[in-house]
């Protein structure tokens, strides 16, 4: 077991057990700033944990980051583990972040779907669902992805339980997205919800469900285009920005959508690195760069929620 | 275990609407693993093919001339790769 944080190894990939353990040392070297909150049990019964970084206050405005919600990009998760750890360090290092947690509550979310993501060290490295039975199918799993109530069971998700992009009997079927849309809906004011997947280097606003524009998309471009510029200055991973239905295609049933839609605006989704061949299997050796980069982006629309309340 | 023994990942590069809308015939309940999404000609899409139909579906994309590239040769070496790696970094 790692037994603390500064000797945890940032540049390989581990399994569930090592990242739970590797929470409890973080809030365990910084009780004043991360509390973890459990909230509520995945399909398998697995606790779901999100990090929140507070300095304090009563329901301070809050933004959301989670990594994972489907299992197979670890790279995801990974990063969120490295982001954490530099959170953490920064407050009271780096003005901008003691600032921002200053003002503000951050939860962060290293892995949204405990199940996949277990399934994925032990029987199948590729699975991307979570791992709900579905009645009558022999294929399990619904993309977590396509769950949401936004646009639900609309193109770019499939009514197939073996499809990959099965979006679930019904909206918010699966209990994973349920707890989050719980917590979102029981808070109340959050005003970020940033959603992490992997590959394509691209960096995304609503929607997903449509092609229309959001009212917000010129604001909602420019925090894009300003954090993508952030995070390229690094070793200039190319990205782009853009809705999510003009830039890949109308996927419907997505979380940032749904986030979108209950009033919170500043939300967006990255699709990290490959710029190689390697596509979900990236290397452990580009995580702690994938990461680094990562966090100038986030950051920096970190930093612009923090400047621009509403 | 699920092993991908002989699965190669496709890069296929559309050059065309003709292209594209060919390409959707390649939808996503065929077995295939799409790994990026959204046929277009700006992007490369990548898929997974399992070992048994990639004979099909490189004959699919040369009969359709759809220019394409193999990303990963067989994705099991990469993924052995990748659990010895982390075996010795948890050592």
């Amino acid at each position: 077991t790692e037994r603390n944080a500064k000797i945890f190894d940032f540049a390989a990939y581990h399994d569930l057990d090592t990242i739970y353990s590797f929470m409890d040392t973080l809030v365990a070297s910084h009780p004043n700033l991360i509390s973890k909150i459990n909230i509520g049990n995945s399909y398998e019964n697995r606790p779901m944990y999100a990090l929140k970084f507070s300095t304090g206050g009563e329901n301070r405005p809050a933004i959301w980051i989670d990594a994972g919600i489907h299992a197979r990009e670890w790279v995801t998760q990974a990063s969120a583990v490295w982001i954490a750890n530099k959170m953490a360090s920064d407050y009271g290092v780096d003005p901008s972040v003691t600032s921002l947690l200053g003002q503000m509550d951050v939860y962060l979310m290293i892995v949204t779907n405990p199940d996949g993501y277990s399934f994925t060290h032990t029987d199948n490295r590729m699975w991307r669902k979570t791992r709900s039975v579905n009645p009558g199918s022999s294929c399990r799993g619904t993309d977590p992805n396509r769950n949401w109530d936004a646009g639900f069971g609309g193109p770019g998700a499939s009514k197939n339980p073996c499809s990959d992009s099965y979006h679930g009997p019904y909206a918010h079927s699966e209990v994973e997205v349920k707890n989050v849309v719980d917590l979102i809906k029981g808070h109340g004011n959050f005003k970020s919800f940033i959603s992490i997947h992997s590959y394509s280097q691209l960096l995304m606003y609503p929607y997903g469900y449509t092609c229309t524009n959001i009212p917000d998309q010129s604001e909602l471009h420019a925090v894009g285009t300003a954090a993508i510029k952030e995070l390229m200055s690094l070793y200039n991973t190319k990205y782009q920005v853009g809705s999510i239905c003009k830039i890949i295609y109308q996927a419907s049933g997505g979380s940032i959508d749904w986030t979108y839609n209950i009033g919170i605006k500043y939300s967006f989704a990255f699709e990290l690195r490959d710029t190689g061949l390697y596509g979900f299997l990236l290397p452990a050796n580009q995580i702690i760069p994938t990461a680094e980069e990562t966090w100038l982006g986030l950051k920096n629309i970190m930093e612009y929620v923090r400047d621009h309340p509403y | 275990k699920e092993l991908f023994n002989g699965d190669q990942v496709l890069r296929i590069h559309a050059e065309s609407e003709d292209h594209i809308h060919i390409l959707k015939e390649l939808d996503e309940d065929s077995g295939l693993d799409f790994w990026t999404h959204g046929f277009s000609t700006e992007r490369p899409v990548d898929v997974r093919v399992p070992h048994a139909s990639l004979y099909a579906v490189k004959d699919f994309l040369k009969e359709n001339n759809i220019p394409f590239t193999v990303m990963i040769n067989n994705v099991q070496d990469l993924l052995d790769e990748q659990k010895a790696e982390m075996v010795s970094n948890a050592e």
